[in-house]
């Protein structure tokens, strides 16, 4: 099945 | 120092229901302009993010801007010896240590005022920066529909695959025993009031976790509405409004196969 990314790799965080 | 003061405590008990569950602490962030609360699931896959507008409180003061950590779980205990139509009143000094809870009761035969303290904590909590994004696709539709659609759909498989065409919008779950998909055409007019809208500028097919989205739909019992925001290969945007302000929920999706 297909995988389940995370936030992080859209949104910059600091 | 914050004060505020709700004419319902039913909103603060909704919000507490479809957040607490996503995270178990976090920071609201109290200043003039109101009150928000930004915070990622534990496996970084979605985001909370709560406003409650000054102007949706029927008192609202706040001298500085004011963290308060709260653990949601302790909250919600607090916010259950509340009477949904109570009025209820938030304060914390500027030490921000103590939160305390007022509920005035507006039955006529009897002033019934509770005083209730929670502890608060020190909360060390990512900052994301979220990017302001041009979705291809925007579709609103009741939030009890779209209720209803993840949660028939969980019964089946895990993930949602979410497509928006010219035909509409098709949710669609292939679990291993049985698999099921749902179309919401683009005219949905048929009784000429407008329950629903689709903007698409190009067609987007995007795979969800459904226990997120299950999750979010708690929202449904403060806005008639929902909103869902896609781009290919970005988050999904929901958001529901409502008078005080607004929740909106960002889920990263599933890719590759």
């Amino acid at each position: 099945g297909a995988g389940q990314s995370r936030l992080d790799s859209f949104f910059g965080v600091s | 120092m914050l004060e505020a003061k709700l004419s319902e405590a039913a909103l603060l008990k909704r919000l507490l229901d479809a957040v607490k569950e996503l995270v178990s602490d976090a920071n609201f962030e109290c200043n003039e302009e109101g009150i928000q609360l930004q915070a990622m699931d534990n496996s970084h896959v979605a985001l909370v993010s709560v406003k409650l507008y000054a102007s949706g409180f029927k008192r609202y003061r706040c001298d500085r801007p004011l963290p308060l950590g709260v653990n949601l779980g302790s909250l919600t205990k607090v916010l259950k010896c509340a009477k949904d139509d109570d009025i209820c009143t938030l304060k914390a000094g500027d030490d921000a240590d103590i939160l305390s809870l007022t509920y005035e009761a507006k039955s006529a035969y009897a002033d019934r005022i509770a005083e209730y303290e929670m502890k608060l904590m020190d909360i060390d909590a990512d900052q994301l920066g979220i990017p302001d994004t041009d979705y291809d696709a925007s579709v609103t539709m009741p939030s009890s529909e779209f209720l209803r659609i993840v949660r028939d759909l969980s019964l089946l498989g895990e993930s949602v695959r979410i497509e928006v065409s010219k035909e509409g919008i098709r949710f669609v779950s292939d679990g291993e025993a049985a698999n099921g998909n749902i179309l919401i055409k683009q005219n949905a007019e048929a009784s000429g009031k407008k329950k629903g809208s689709i903007e698409m500028n190009s067609a987007v097919t995007l795979t969800f976790s459904l226990k997120y989205l299950v999750n979010f739909s708690k929202s449904s019992s403060l806005s008639k509405k929902v909103q869902l925001m896609m781009s290919n290969d970005v988050p999904l945007l929901v958001s529901y409004a409502f008078n005080q302000g607004h929740i909106r929920y960002y889920l990263a999706p599933k890719i590759g196969d």
